[in-house]
């Protein structure tokens, strides 16, 4: 479902060139869980958000449901995000004058989804991630862990094609993480393509398949 | 150095009262290193934020080296903080505007530390977490972890007395966790008190004591 052939990123910082990502080629495939690890400052996040289509590459190219993205405009890169991606973001992004289920309800209002059926799905998100009796609050009235299952609810309440996670357990405990796992892992085994960056091992028993990151370069990982 | 009497904490939201933490009583001493465990949403910012003098107590009253902090005004309680508590917040709390280096400088300079030490200061604590060389970099030009670990070293640099990280291996990859790990280990054995909020159970070999929060109800924890 997305595709990088020799995708790189890379950034200018004063006089510096920081290249967050070495050219990469890899497929993100449906039906599989897909986990990313890697040190901090490896570049997950840069390789997440470019299969995500949120960043452009530096070089390379990237396709999405075959279609080359590089060639796109911001409009038409925004279209294809909202309807076949889902992403929760690792500082969660979430909008702060808006409620928890007016956060969850804006990717279904921006796609016109008559309201009846929006509110219908926006429950039922928010009751997967345990989060249903806070949705009238704001972000800022919610714990860490409260927010990023807000976040979650979010990325999956348009049920894309495509999930990517960036640390969606940092802030869970060990009872939440197994919660969402099942599901992610669910959504998976139904044929979503799924991808989650990680540094958390108690994750490695959900992936099909890994994919480690080193200072910019993505190698494939046997599973043991 | 910091103590709680029967200290609560609820919040009003809309028509529902929130009990954030029950009345809780207990000290946090010097030379220990304290671990706060618990599910999402169960009170550990919250406890952590009162411990920190961020938040005033709803009821109960709160002691910060034996002086009781409830009757003090904004700007009291900035001195206290300033002086004495070294803060690591969930969300980092990084000044966007500033580099790396000036958000670590910031508590030296309110504290009109002059200008040489300051940068002597500020080198030793971001060395110390491996971010030396993205000193001249903005919070957004780095990565989670990264931030991260600038967060840890602002709340290091003025050498405090009472340390409280809120998840502060979150983002960071094992090598990363060891490394701040084993400085706040340090930091307790020369007396120190430092409290780390966490989910994470690779932290408990480093804790000399535990506690655990659940549903706002704080317990004291048998290390096994
Ligand atoms: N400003 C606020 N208004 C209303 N409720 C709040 C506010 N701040 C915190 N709460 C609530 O108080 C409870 C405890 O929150 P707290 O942030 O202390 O949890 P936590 O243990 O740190 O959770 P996490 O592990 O998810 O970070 C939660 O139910 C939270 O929603
Ligand atoms: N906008 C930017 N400008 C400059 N450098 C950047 C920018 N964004 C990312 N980088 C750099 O690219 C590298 C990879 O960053 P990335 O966010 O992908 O790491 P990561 O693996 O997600 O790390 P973490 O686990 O800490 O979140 C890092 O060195 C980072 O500082
Ligand atoms: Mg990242
Ligand atoms: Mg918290």
């Amino acid at each position: 479902v997305a595709e990088l052939i020799g995708a790189e990123k890379r950034y200018a910082v004063g006089d510096q060139i920081i290249t967050a990502l070495e050219p990469a080629t890899l497929s993100i495939n449906l039906g599989e869980l897909c986990l990313i690890i890697g040190p901090s400052g490896s570049g997950k996040t840069t390789l997440l958000s470019m299969l995500g289509c949120v960043i452009y590459p530096s070089a390379g190219e990237l396709f999405l449901k075959g279609q080359r993205i590089n060639g796109l405009s911001e409009e038409a890169l925004a279209h294809l995000r909202l309807h076949h991606i889902g992403f929760v973001f690792q500082n969660f992004n979430l909008i702060a004058p808006l409620t928890a289920e007016e956060n969850v309800a804006m990717p279904l209002n921006l796609q016109k989804i008559p309201e009846k059926e929006v509110r219908l799905k926006v429950a039922e998100a928010l009751g997967l991630v345990g989060m249903l009796d806070r949705r009238k609050n704001l972000p800022g009235q919610l714990s860490g862990g409260q927010q990023q299952r807000v976040a979650i609810a979010r990325a999956l309440v348009t049920q894309p094609e495509m999930i990517l996670c960036d640390e969606p357990t940092a802030a869970l405990d060990s009872q939440s993480l197994a919660l969402v796992m099942k599901e992610l892992r669910q959504l998976a085994d139904q044929g979503k393509a799924v991808v989650v960056v990680t540094h958390d091992p108690r994750l490695s028993p959900f992936a099909d398949r890994i994919l480690a990151v080193n200072n910019g370069f993505v190698t494939e990982q046997k599973l043991t």
